[in-house]
């Protein structure tokens, strides 16, 4: 489902380089549950990018079900953002002059649904979330755990078969964390496919497969075998 | 040295209202460590802004060192929080325009220091944090975790008497997480107080006292008796 070959991300500073990504090569096949753990500052978030076609890269290839990325049109690359892939992002990406409701509605306008079905499926995942009756508050009206679950509702009503989560439950407490946890166990069992950075060892273990990464390089790559 | 008296913050929003604190009393002397849990939305970041005289109350009263804080000229506030108190926030609050270093020197110029000597201070805090080379970077540059740690540097490099810590380690791997934790031990070591908003339990051990709230009240508050 996703191939990346030799892949590179080099930002030029002036006279000091920083090699985000230095080199990956990764397969991920349909229906699998990845976790990709490493230090602050190793290159997750740009390999997620990358995975979500959010970004493009110095150099190396990345193929979407056997089509290469570079060689897509944007009409094709927008179909990938907006309809095959839910992201939750590290510092949430709401916007500020939206209703909670509104920003959960964002894919589904991409989805061309009418407004009512849009209203009704995005208080359904509020609710999932444990945020009924926020709707027409503002992100800046909630505190930082209840940003983090609107963007989480915003990623996943429209029931993408590719859920990208970077640190999907970095500011929830436990309880609720499992709560979201539990969400991307169901999906992940209804056939779809998470890809999932947390630097907790506990919250790793949901996954089956476990990719370590360190200054840019994939470290290691292992099948977890305890549940 | 800290002591809040029946503290309410209600917010009316339309026809329903939220209790952020709904009847809050809690007294923090001189040189304690303690961290404040709780679920996401039960009030510990709103707690924290009236602790750092960033927000106040719709009622109740706040001491500190014995001034009541709504009776303080706007000097002596101003004074507080600039130089009394090291904030690390929950979403950072780095400022964008400004360079990784700059964002660090701001407490040091409300400190009225020379430019050599703030310069000199904000660099040593930097590599602290393990931040060395990216002094010139803006914060958008860097990773969710590398800006955490601008915030920090940015809240220790004055040497406050007074920490507030917003889930300091939120976006930290285990083995960074646990060098600022380490400087926070220091922190405390040295005399001042340390307040730690926390999820996570491992983190939360490095108090000596645990106060847990729930929908704006405080449901416990314990001595941490193992180590
Ligand atoms: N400006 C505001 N207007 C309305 N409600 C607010 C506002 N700021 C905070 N709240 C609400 O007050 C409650 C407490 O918020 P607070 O940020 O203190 O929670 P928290 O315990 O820090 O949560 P988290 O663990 O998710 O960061 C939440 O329900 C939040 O939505
Ligand atoms: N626009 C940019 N310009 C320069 N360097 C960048 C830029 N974006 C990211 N980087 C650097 O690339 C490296 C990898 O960043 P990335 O965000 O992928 O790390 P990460 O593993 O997600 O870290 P964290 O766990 O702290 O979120 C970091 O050193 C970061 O500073
Ligand atoms: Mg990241
Ligand atoms: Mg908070």
């Amino acid at each position: 489902m996703i191939r990346i070959e030799n892949m590179y991300k080099i930002y030029n500073m002036g006279d000091n380089e920083v090699r985000a990504l230095d080199g990956v090569s990764l397969h991920i096949g349909a229906n699998e549950f990845v976790s990709i753990v490493g230090p602050s500052g190793s290159g997750k978030s740009t390999l997620m990018n990358m995975i979500g076609c959010l970004d493009t890269p110095t150099e190396g290839k990345y193929y979407i079900d056997g089509t290469e990325v570079s060689q897509m049109r944007d009409d094709q690359l927008a179909e990938i953002r907006n309809r095959k892939v839910g992201f939750i992002f590290q510092s949430y990406n709401l916007l500020g002059r939206l209703t909670v409701l509104e920003n959960v509605e964002l894919p589904l306008i991409y989805a061309g649904l009418a407004k009512n079905e849009r209203r009704h499926l995005a208080k359904e995942a509020l609710k999932k979330v444990g945020l009924e009756g926020r709707e027409h508050h503002r992100p800046n009206q909630l505190s930082g755990g209840q940003q983090q679950r609107v963007a989480i509702a915003r990623a996943l009503v429209n029931k993408p078969s590719l859920i990208l989560a970077d640190e999907p439950t970095g500011a929830l407490d436990s309880k609720t964390g499992e709560e979201i946890m539990q969400m991307l166990r169901e999906i992940h069992q209804e056939g779809n496919t998470v890809v999932l950075i947390t630097h907790d060892k506990e919250i790793a273990k949901n996954a089956k497969r476990m990719i370590s990464i360190h200054d840019g390089k994939i470290f290691s790559d292992c099948e977890v075998k305890y549940a």
